[in-house]
Protein backbone atom coordinates (compact mmCIF):
# COMPACT_ATOMS: atom_id res chain seq x y z
CA UNK A 1 0.00 0.00 0.00
CA UNK A 2 1.03 3.82 0.00
CA UNK A 3 1.00 6.33 2.19
CA UNK A 4 2.03 9.98 3.03
CA UNK A 5 2.82 10.35 6.31
CA UNK A 6 3.02 14.54 7.38
CA UNK A 7 5.13 15.24 10.43
CA UNK A 8 8.40 12.92 11.44
CA UNK A 9 7.96 13.69 15.06
CA UNK A 10 7.82 10.32 17.51
CA UNK A 11 4.78 9.21 16.22
CA UNK A 12 5.05 10.46 12.70
CA UNK A 13 8.83 8.87 12.39
CA UNK A 14 7.26 5.57 13.97
CA UNK A 15 4.45 5.02 11.73
CA UNK A 16 6.35 5.84 8.76
CA UNK A 17 9.60 3.17 9.94
CA UNK A 18 6.89 0.99 11.10
CA UNK A 19 4.61 0.67 7.90
CA UNK A 20 8.05 0.71 5.62
CA UNK A 21 9.58 -2.25 7.61
CA UNK A 22 6.29 -4.11 6.91
CA UNK A 23 6.85 -3.48 2.96
CA UNK A 24 4.37 -0.91 2.29
CA UNK A 25 5.65 2.59 0.20
CA UNK A 26 5.93 5.81 2.51
CA UNK A 27 6.63 8.92 1.47
CA UNK A 28 7.97 10.74 4.66
CA UNK A 29 7.15 14.92 5.29
CA UNK A 30 8.95 17.43 7.37
CA UNK A 31 9.93 20.75 7.11
CA UNK A 32 12.54 19.97 9.23
CA UNK A 33 15.67 19.24 7.21
CA UNK A 34 17.02 17.62 10.24
CA UNK A 35 13.84 15.81 10.60
CA UNK A 36 14.13 15.10 7.08
CA UNK A 37 17.66 13.61 7.14
CA UNK A 38 17.49 11.57 10.60
CA UNK A 39 14.90 9.01 9.56
CA UNK A 40 15.52 8.93 5.59
CA UNK A 41 17.45 5.57 5.54
CA UNK A 42 14.36 3.60 7.33
CA UNK A 43 11.61 5.65 5.22
CA UNK A 44 10.86 4.97 1.59
CA UNK A 45 10.95 8.00 0.51
CA UNK A 46 11.38 11.30 2.73
CA UNK A 47 10.97 14.96 1.63
CA UNK A 48 11.55 18.29 2.84
CA UNK A 49 8.30 20.30 2.50
CA UNK A 50 6.06 22.97 4.37
CA UNK A 51 2.75 20.86 4.56
CA UNK A 52 0.78 24.13 4.99
CA UNK A 53 1.86 25.24 1.78
CA UNK A 54 -1.27 24.20 -0.98
CA UNK A 55 1.72 24.05 -3.72
CA UNK A 56 4.24 21.93 -1.54
CA UNK A 57 1.22 19.47 -1.02
CA UNK A 58 -0.15 19.53 -4.37
CA UNK A 59 2.96 18.17 -5.61
CA UNK A 60 2.27 15.09 -3.64
CA UNK A 61 1.39 12.37 -5.46
CA UNK A 62 -2.02 12.10 -3.62
CA UNK A 63 -3.97 10.73 -5.96
CA UNK A 64 -2.27 7.10 -5.67
CA UNK A 65 -1.77 7.15 -1.53
CA UNK A 66 -4.36 4.79 -0.01
CA UNK A 67 -4.33 7.28 2.92
CA UNK A 68 -2.34 10.34 3.95
CA UNK A 69 -1.41 10.27 7.86
CA UNK A 70 -1.22 14.11 9.14
CA UNK A 71 0.98 13.20 12.46
CA UNK A 72 1.95 16.74 13.71
CA UNK A 73 0.99 16.94 17.16
CA UNK A 74 1.73 19.93 19.02
CA UNK A 75 1.34 22.45 16.57
CA UNK A 76 -2.63 22.53 16.34
CA UNK A 77 -2.68 25.10 13.90
CA UNK A 78 0.09 23.32 11.34
CA UNK A 79 -1.98 20.14 11.46
CA UNK A 80 -5.59 21.75 10.91
CA UNK A 81 -4.14 23.72 8.08
CA UNK A 82 -2.49 20.53 6.68
CA UNK A 83 -5.60 18.58 7.11
CA UNK A 84 -8.13 21.44 5.21
CA UNK A 85 -5.51 21.48 2.09
CA UNK A 86 -5.87 17.59 2.14
CA UNK A 87 -9.46 17.59 2.19
CA UNK A 88 -9.49 20.54 -1.16
CA UNK A 89 -7.12 18.19 -3.07
CA UNK A 90 -9.46 15.20 -2.42
CA UNK A 91 -6.75 12.90 -0.65
CA UNK A 92 -8.74 9.23 -0.29
CA UNK A 93 -8.60 8.69 3.17
CA UNK A 94 -7.21 10.92 6.00
CA UNK A 95 -5.86 10.10 9.09
CA UNK A 96 -5.42 12.58 11.74
CA UNK A 97 -3.73 13.06 15.40
CA UNK A 98 -5.33 15.29 17.73
CA UNK A 99 -3.74 16.65 21.20
CA UNK A 100 -6.33 18.54 22.76
CA UNK A 101 -10.40 18.23 22.70
CA UNK A 102 -10.52 21.25 20.26
CA UNK A 103 -7.92 20.04 18.20
CA UNK A 104 -9.97 16.90 18.29
CA UNK A 105 -13.64 18.28 17.66
CA UNK A 106 -12.07 20.53 14.59
CA UNK A 107 -10.54 17.52 12.56
CA UNK A 108 -14.16 15.63 12.95
CA UNK A 109 -15.95 19.06 11.98
CA UNK A 110 -13.74 18.55 9.30
CA UNK A 111 -14.48 14.94 7.95
CA UNK A 112 -11.51 13.21 9.53
CA UNK A 113 -12.99 10.58 12.19
CA UNK A 114 -10.11 8.52 12.54
CA UNK A 115 -8.30 10.26 14.76
CA UNK A 116 -5.20 8.74 17.14
CA UNK A 117 -4.62 10.49 20.23
CA UNK A 118 -1.95 9.01 21.41
CA UNK A 119 -0.86 10.51 24.64
CA UNK A 120 -4.40 9.94 26.06
CA UNK A 121 -5.05 6.67 24.64
CA UNK A 122 -2.02 5.31 26.36
CA UNK A 123 -3.12 7.31 29.16
CA UNK A 124 -5.83 5.76 29.78
CA UNK A 125 -4.76 2.43 29.13
CA UNK A 126 -2.46 2.72 31.98
CA UNK A 127 -5.08 4.37 34.26
CA UNK A 128 -6.97 0.83 33.80
CA UNK A 129 -4.42 -1.35 33.90
CA UNK A 130 -3.41 0.84 37.36
CA UNK A 131 -6.97 0.05 38.38
CA UNK A 132 -7.43 -3.09 38.25
CA UNK A 133 -8.11 -4.11 41.64
CA UNK A 134 -6.96 -7.50 40.84
CA UNK A 135 -3.52 -7.31 41.25
CA UNK A 136 -3.03 -7.73 45.24
CA UNK A 137 0.86 -8.30 44.40
CA UNK A 138 3.95 -8.39 42.31
CA UNK A 139 7.37 -9.84 42.63
CA UNK A 140 9.96 -8.95 39.81
CA UNK A 141 11.68 -12.17 39.66
CA UNK A 142 14.23 -10.35 36.82
CA UNK A 143 14.09 -7.58 34.56
CA UNK A 144 11.89 -9.09 31.85
CA UNK A 145 9.54 -11.80 34.28
CA UNK A 146 7.22 -11.27 37.00
CA UNK A 147 5.28 -13.07 39.54
CA UNK A 148 1.70 -11.37 39.99
CA UNK A 149 -1.15 -12.23 42.52
CA UNK A 150 -4.12 -11.49 40.60
CA UNK A 151 -8.04 -11.65 42.11
CA UNK A 152 -9.48 -14.38 39.80
CA UNK A 153 -10.87 -12.09 36.71
CA UNK A 154 -14.97 -12.26 36.25
CA UNK A 155 -14.35 -14.41 33.04
CA UNK A 156 -12.25 -17.36 34.17
CA UNK A 157 -14.24 -18.25 36.89
CA UNK A 158 -15.50 -21.87 36.41
CA UNK A 159 -13.29 -22.53 33.87
CA UNK A 160 -10.25 -25.14 34.70
CA UNK A 161 -6.94 -23.73 33.97
CA UNK A 162 -7.11 -25.50 30.39
CA UNK A 163 -9.70 -24.31 29.14
CA UNK A 164 -8.64 -20.63 30.06
CA UNK A 165 -5.77 -20.95 27.74
CA UNK A 166 -3.38 -18.81 29.59
CA UNK A 167 -0.16 -20.47 28.27
CA UNK A 168 -1.31 -20.79 24.60
CA UNK A 169 -2.99 -17.14 24.80
CA UNK A 170 -0.32 -15.57 26.87
CA UNK A 171 2.79 -17.52 27.28
CA UNK A 172 2.11 -17.18 31.11
CA UNK A 173 1.85 -19.76 33.60
CA UNK A 174 -0.74 -20.11 36.35
CA UNK A 175 1.62 -21.79 39.41
CA UNK A 176 -0.75 -22.00 42.00
CA UNK A 177 -4.55 -20.73 43.58
CA UNK A 178 -4.31 -18.90 47.07
CA UNK A 179 -8.36 -19.81 48.39
CA UNK A 180 -9.75 -17.09 50.40
CA UNK A 181 -10.47 -18.85 54.52
CA UNK A 182 -13.32 -17.51 56.61
CA UNK A 183 -12.07 -15.07 59.04
CA UNK A 184 -8.31 -15.11 57.97
CA UNK A 185 -6.15 -12.10 56.37
CA UNK A 186 -3.98 -14.96 54.13
CA UNK A 187 -5.69 -17.34 52.13
CA UNK A 188 -4.85 -20.90 51.89
CA UNK A 189 -2.30 -21.98 48.88
CA UNK A 190 -3.95 -25.45 46.92
CA UNK A 191 -0.61 -27.11 46.07
CA UNK A 192 0.53 -27.00 42.34
CA UNK A 193 -2.13 -26.25 39.76
CA UNK A 194 -2.68 -28.54 36.89
CA UNK A 195 -4.39 -28.21 33.47
CA UNK A 196 -7.60 -29.82 35.77
CA UNK A 197 -7.69 -27.06 38.17
CA UNK A 198 -10.35 -25.12 38.27
CA UNK A 199 -10.81 -21.60 38.87
CA UNK A 200 -13.31 -19.82 41.30
CA UNK A 201 -14.84 -16.57 42.35
CA UNK A 202 -12.60 -15.20 45.55
CA UNK A 203 -9.35 -17.05 44.36
CA UNK A 204 -6.27 -15.25 44.05
CA UNK A 205 -4.14 -16.90 41.22
CA UNK A 206 -0.31 -16.55 41.04
CA UNK A 207 0.99 -16.07 37.82
CA UNK A 208 4.22 -16.25 36.33
CA UNK A 209 5.57 -14.57 33.12
CA UNK A 210 7.11 -11.95 31.14
CA UNK A 211 5.88 -8.36 31.79
CA UNK A 212 4.46 -7.30 28.64
CA UNK A 213 2.75 -10.96 28.06
CA UNK A 214 1.02 -10.22 31.94
CA UNK A 215 -0.04 -6.63 30.86
CA UNK A 216 -1.79 -8.25 27.67
CA UNK A 217 -3.38 -10.79 29.66
CA UNK A 218 -4.16 -7.95 32.40
CA UNK A 219 -5.49 -5.88 29.40
CA UNK A 220 -7.90 -8.58 27.98
CA UNK A 221 -9.11 -9.48 31.24
CA UNK A 222 -11.30 -6.11 31.76
CA UNK B 1 -4.96 3.74 45.77
CA UNK B 2 -2.38 6.64 45.66
CA UNK B 3 -0.53 8.12 43.00
CA UNK B 4 2.13 10.71 42.67
CA UNK B 5 2.40 11.51 38.70
CA UNK B 6 5.31 13.97 37.97
CA UNK B 7 4.62 16.01 34.46
CA UNK B 8 1.29 17.23 33.24
CA UNK B 9 1.97 17.63 29.95
CA UNK B 10 -0.77 15.70 27.76
CA UNK B 11 0.39 11.96 28.82
CA UNK B 12 0.74 13.32 32.75
CA UNK B 13 -2.53 15.18 33.03
CA UNK B 14 -4.84 12.55 31.46
CA UNK B 15 -3.60 10.21 33.38
CA UNK B 16 -4.00 12.29 36.45
CA UNK B 17 -7.63 13.26 35.61
CA UNK B 18 -9.09 9.69 34.84
CA UNK B 19 -7.22 8.09 37.89
CA UNK B 20 -8.86 10.81 40.05
CA UNK B 21 -12.01 9.73 37.76
CA UNK B 22 -11.58 6.30 38.87
CA UNK B 23 -11.37 7.26 42.49
CA UNK B 24 -7.68 7.68 43.16
CA UNK B 25 -6.10 9.99 45.49
CA UNK B 26 -3.50 11.43 42.50
CA UNK B 27 -1.13 14.19 43.14
CA UNK B 28 0.19 15.82 40.40
CA UNK B 29 3.64 17.88 39.88
CA UNK B 30 4.49 20.14 37.32
CA UNK B 31 7.02 22.77 37.33
CA UNK B 32 5.34 24.98 35.36
CA UNK B 33 2.55 26.74 37.29
CA UNK B 34 0.10 27.27 34.26
CA UNK B 35 0.23 23.21 33.76
CA UNK B 36 -0.97 23.52 37.42
CA UNK B 37 -3.62 25.64 37.32
CA UNK B 38 -4.73 24.06 34.72
CA UNK B 39 -5.65 20.66 36.04
CA UNK B 40 -6.08 21.39 39.52
CA UNK B 41 -9.81 20.87 39.09
CA UNK B 42 -9.60 17.70 37.81
CA UNK B 43 -6.70 16.00 40.07
CA UNK B 44 -7.11 15.45 43.61
CA UNK B 45 -3.80 17.76 44.54
CA UNK B 46 -1.45 19.33 42.40
CA UNK B 47 1.47 20.82 43.27
CA UNK B 48 4.14 22.91 41.05
CA UNK B 49 7.46 21.75 42.09
CA UNK B 50 10.82 20.88 40.35
CA UNK B 51 11.02 17.34 40.17
CA UNK B 52 14.89 17.19 39.47
CA UNK B 53 15.05 18.76 43.12
CA UNK B 54 15.79 16.51 45.79
CA UNK B 55 14.26 18.67 48.52
CA UNK B 56 11.41 19.23 46.64
CA UNK B 57 10.66 15.64 45.82
CA UNK B 58 11.41 14.28 49.69
CA UNK B 59 8.33 16.52 50.78
CA UNK B 60 6.09 14.40 48.56
CA UNK B 61 4.35 11.22 50.60
CA UNK B 62 6.31 9.13 48.55
CA UNK B 63 5.94 6.11 51.34
CA UNK B 64 2.69 6.67 51.19
CA UNK B 65 1.97 5.85 47.18
CA UNK B 66 1.61 3.12 45.68
CA UNK B 67 3.43 4.09 42.61
CA UNK B 68 4.91 6.80 41.34
CA UNK B 69 4.73 7.73 37.28
CA UNK B 70 7.17 10.14 35.62
CA UNK B 71 4.99 11.31 32.81
CA UNK B 72 7.66 13.94 31.31
CA UNK B 73 8.50 13.17 27.88
CA UNK B 74 10.70 15.52 25.43
CA UNK B 75 12.90 16.67 28.37
CA UNK B 76 14.68 13.29 28.57
CA UNK B 77 17.30 14.79 31.06
CA UNK B 78 14.92 15.82 33.68
CA UNK B 79 12.76 12.60 33.33
CA UNK B 80 15.89 10.48 33.76
CA UNK B 81 16.94 12.67 36.72
CA UNK B 82 13.66 12.44 38.38
CA UNK B 83 13.60 8.87 38.14
CA UNK B 84 17.10 8.61 39.50
CA UNK B 85 15.78 10.41 42.80
CA UNK B 86 12.87 8.67 43.40
CA UNK B 87 15.02 5.37 43.07
CA UNK B 88 17.24 7.13 45.75
CA UNK B 89 14.33 7.77 47.61
CA UNK B 90 13.18 4.18 47.75
CA UNK B 91 9.64 5.22 45.79
CA UNK B 92 7.86 1.48 45.45
CA UNK B 93 7.02 1.35 42.27
CA UNK B 94 8.23 3.54 39.35
CA UNK B 95 6.43 3.80 36.22
CA UNK B 96 8.76 5.55 33.30
CA UNK B 97 7.79 7.21 30.28
CA UNK B 98 9.98 7.02 27.16
CA UNK B 99 10.27 8.83 24.03
CA UNK B 100 14.17 7.74 22.20
CA UNK B 101 15.67 4.33 22.04
CA UNK B 102 18.46 5.73 24.10
CA UNK B 103 15.87 7.06 26.85
CA UNK B 104 14.28 3.79 27.07
CA UNK B 105 17.86 2.23 27.93
CA UNK B 106 19.01 4.57 30.31
CA UNK B 107 15.49 3.75 32.31
CA UNK B 108 15.79 0.50 32.01
CA UNK B 109 19.42 -0.04 33.00
CA UNK B 110 17.97 1.80 36.51
CA UNK B 111 15.73 -0.72 36.99
CA UNK B 112 12.64 0.39 35.69
CA UNK B 113 10.54 -1.87 33.26
CA UNK B 114 7.30 -0.62 33.18
CA UNK B 115 7.82 1.81 30.52
CA UNK B 116 5.67 4.11 28.61
CA UNK B 117 5.85 4.65 24.81
CA UNK B 118 2.54 6.63 23.61
CA UNK B 119 3.86 7.89 20.50
CA UNK B 120 5.35 4.94 19.60
CA UNK B 121 2.63 2.75 20.91
CA UNK B 122 -0.12 4.08 19.14
CA UNK B 123 1.87 4.57 15.85
CA UNK B 124 2.49 0.52 15.98
CA UNK B 125 -0.86 -0.18 16.62
CA UNK B 126 -2.25 2.72 13.66
CA UNK B 127 0.59 0.56 11.51
CA UNK B 128 -0.67 -2.88 12.10
CA UNK B 129 -4.20 -1.56 11.45
CA UNK B 130 -3.38 0.35 7.88
CA UNK B 131 -1.51 -2.53 7.38
CA UNK B 132 -4.38 -5.30 7.94
CA UNK B 133 -4.41 -6.76 4.32
CA UNK B 134 -8.03 -7.97 4.81
CA UNK B 135 -10.09 -4.28 4.75
CA UNK B 136 -10.38 -4.38 0.89
CA UNK B 137 -12.84 -1.21 1.11
CA UNK B 138 -14.79 0.94 3.15
CA UNK B 139 -17.60 3.18 3.48
CA UNK B 140 -18.57 6.38 6.07
CA UNK B 141 -22.32 5.93 6.22
CA UNK B 142 -22.07 8.63 9.12
CA UNK B 143 -19.59 10.35 10.74
CA UNK B 144 -19.30 7.38 13.09
CA UNK B 145 -20.92 4.43 11.28
CA UNK B 146 -18.80 2.29 8.85
CA UNK B 147 -19.30 -0.38 6.22
CA UNK B 148 -16.33 -1.92 5.60
CA UNK B 149 -15.74 -4.50 3.27
CA UNK B 150 -12.94 -7.19 5.32
CA UNK B 151 -11.18 -10.66 4.01
CA UNK B 152 -12.60 -13.09 6.46
CA UNK B 153 -9.88 -13.12 9.17
CA UNK B 154 -8.58 -16.66 9.51
CA UNK B 155 -10.15 -16.42 13.68
CA UNK B 156 -13.56 -16.68 11.95
CA UNK B 157 -12.81 -19.56 8.66
CA UNK B 158 -15.16 -22.11 9.54
CA UNK B 159 -17.49 -20.39 11.94
CA UNK B 160 -21.28 -19.37 11.82
CA UNK B 161 -21.87 -16.04 12.53
CA UNK B 162 -23.76 -16.92 15.68
CA UNK B 163 -19.95 -18.75 16.66
CA UNK B 164 -18.18 -15.93 15.71
CA UNK B 165 -20.02 -13.57 18.09
CA UNK B 166 -19.49 -10.33 16.30
CA UNK B 167 -23.15 -8.87 17.95
CA UNK B 168 -22.01 -9.70 21.16
CA UNK B 169 -18.47 -8.97 21.39
CA UNK B 170 -18.57 -5.75 19.02
CA UNK B 171 -21.78 -4.93 18.48
CA UNK B 172 -21.00 -5.12 15.17
CA UNK B 173 -23.35 -7.06 12.08
CA UNK B 174 -22.38 -8.90 9.17
CA UNK B 175 -24.69 -7.84 6.18
CA UNK B 176 -23.52 -10.22 3.59
CA UNK B 177 -20.73 -12.04 2.61
CA UNK B 178 -19.08 -12.18 -0.54
CA UNK B 179 -17.59 -15.50 -2.00
CA UNK B 180 -15.04 -15.18 -4.69
CA UNK B 181 -15.65 -16.27 -8.11
CA UNK B 182 -13.28 -18.12 -10.57
CA UNK B 183 -11.88 -15.65 -13.06
CA UNK B 184 -13.80 -12.90 -11.84
CA UNK B 185 -12.60 -9.64 -10.22
CA UNK B 186 -15.71 -9.33 -8.14
CA UNK B 187 -17.36 -12.58 -6.33
CA UNK B 188 -20.67 -13.05 -5.61
CA UNK B 189 -22.99 -11.48 -2.84
CA UNK B 190 -24.55 -14.32 -1.14
CA UNK B 191 -27.64 -12.92 0.80
CA UNK B 192 -28.87 -11.75 4.18
CA UNK B 193 -26.42 -13.27 6.47
CA UNK B 194 -28.07 -15.43 9.07
CA UNK B 195 -26.66 -16.96 12.68
CA UNK B 196 -26.22 -20.18 10.44
CA UNK B 197 -23.62 -18.42 8.18
CA UNK B 198 -20.89 -20.07 7.70
CA UNK B 199 -17.46 -18.02 7.22
CA UNK B 200 -15.35 -19.46 4.67
CA UNK B 201 -11.71 -18.93 3.75
CA UNK B 202 -10.95 -16.31 0.54
CA UNK B 203 -14.79 -14.36 1.33
CA UNK B 204 -15.41 -10.79 1.91
CA UNK B 205 -17.28 -10.08 4.90
CA UNK B 206 -19.32 -7.12 4.70
CA UNK B 207 -19.72 -5.62 7.62
CA UNK B 208 -21.97 -2.61 9.54
CA UNK B 209 -20.81 -0.94 12.58
CA UNK B 210 -19.33 1.96 14.69
CA UNK B 211 -15.96 3.17 14.10
CA UNK B 212 -14.41 2.09 17.22
CA UNK B 213 -16.00 -1.04 17.60
CA UNK B 214 -14.69 -1.82 14.08
CA UNK B 215 -11.56 -1.15 15.04
CA UNK B 216 -11.86 -3.44 18.09
CA UNK B 217 -12.65 -6.07 15.91
CA UNK B 218 -10.12 -5.46 13.64
CA UNK B 219 -7.54 -5.17 15.99
CA UNK B 220 -8.43 -8.56 18.08
CA UNK B 221 -8.48 -10.12 14.94
CA UNK B 222 -4.54 -9.77 14.23
N1 LIG C 1 3.82 22.68 8.50
C1 LIG C 1 4.57 21.57 8.66
N2 LIG C 1 5.01 20.88 7.59
C2 LIG C 1 5.76 19.78 7.74
N3 LIG C 1 6.13 19.26 8.92
C3 LIG C 1 5.69 19.91 10.02
C4 LIG C 1 4.90 21.08 9.96
N4 LIG C 1 4.63 21.49 11.22
C5 LIG C 1 5.25 20.62 12.05
N5 LIG C 1 5.89 19.67 11.33
C6 LIG C 1 6.68 18.56 11.84
O1 LIG C 1 5.87 17.62 12.49
C7 LIG C 1 6.66 16.94 13.49
C8 LIG C 1 5.83 16.74 14.75
O2 LIG C 1 5.23 17.89 15.07
P1 LIG C 1 5.07 18.51 16.52
O3 LIG C 1 6.39 18.78 17.12
O4 LIG C 1 4.11 19.63 16.37
O5 LIG C 1 4.34 17.42 17.31
P2 LIG C 1 4.74 16.54 18.58
O6 LIG C 1 3.48 16.41 19.34
O7 LIG C 1 5.91 17.04 19.32
O8 LIG C 1 5.13 15.20 17.85
P3 LIG C 1 5.55 13.81 18.47
O9 LIG C 1 4.82 13.66 19.77
O10 LIG C 1 5.14 12.84 17.42
O11 LIG C 1 7.03 13.88 18.63
C9 LIG C 1 7.90 17.82 13.73
O12 LIG C 1 9.02 17.08 13.29
C10 LIG C 1 7.68 19.04 12.86
O13 LIG C 1 8.87 19.49 12.23
N1 LIG D 1 11.83 19.00 36.22
C1 LIG D 1 10.50 19.01 36.08
N2 LIG D 1 9.71 19.05 37.18
C2 LIG D 1 8.36 19.05 37.07
N3 LIG D 1 7.70 19.04 35.88
C3 LIG D 1 8.46 18.99 34.75
C4 LIG D 1 9.87 18.97 34.79
N4 LIG D 1 10.31 18.92 33.51
C5 LIG D 1 9.24 18.93 32.71
N5 LIG D 1 8.11 18.97 33.45
C6 LIG D 1 6.75 19.02 32.96
O1 LIG D 1 6.39 17.80 32.36
C7 LIG D 1 5.38 18.05 31.37
C8 LIG D 1 5.62 17.20 30.14
O2 LIG D 1 6.92 17.32 29.77
P1 LIG D 1 7.49 17.47 28.30
O3 LIG D 1 6.94 18.68 27.67
O4 LIG D 1 8.96 17.30 28.43
O5 LIG D 1 6.95 16.24 27.57
P2 LIG D 1 5.96 16.03 26.35
O6 LIG D 1 6.54 14.90 25.62
O7 LIG D 1 5.72 17.27 25.57
O8 LIG D 1 4.64 15.64 27.10
P3 LIG D 1 3.24 15.21 26.53
O9 LIG D 1 3.50 14.46 25.26
O10 LIG D 1 2.68 14.38 27.63
O11 LIG D 1 2.49 16.47 26.33
C9 LIG D 1 5.41 19.55 31.08
O12 LIG D 1 4.20 20.10 31.51
C10 LIG D 1 6.58 20.07 31.89
O13 LIG D 1 6.32 21.34 32.48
Amino acid sequence: MKYIVFGLGNFGSSLSTTLTAMGHEVIGVDKKMDKVELHKDDITHTICLDSTDIQAVSSLPLEDADAVIVAIGEDEGASIMTTALLKQLHAKRIIGRAVSELHTTVMQAMGVHEISRPEQTSAIRLAKRLNFKGVVDSFELSDKHNIIELKCPEKYVGKTLLESEFRKKYNITVLTTIKPVEGKEDGKISGVATAETVLEEGDTLVIFGALDDLKDMLDDSE
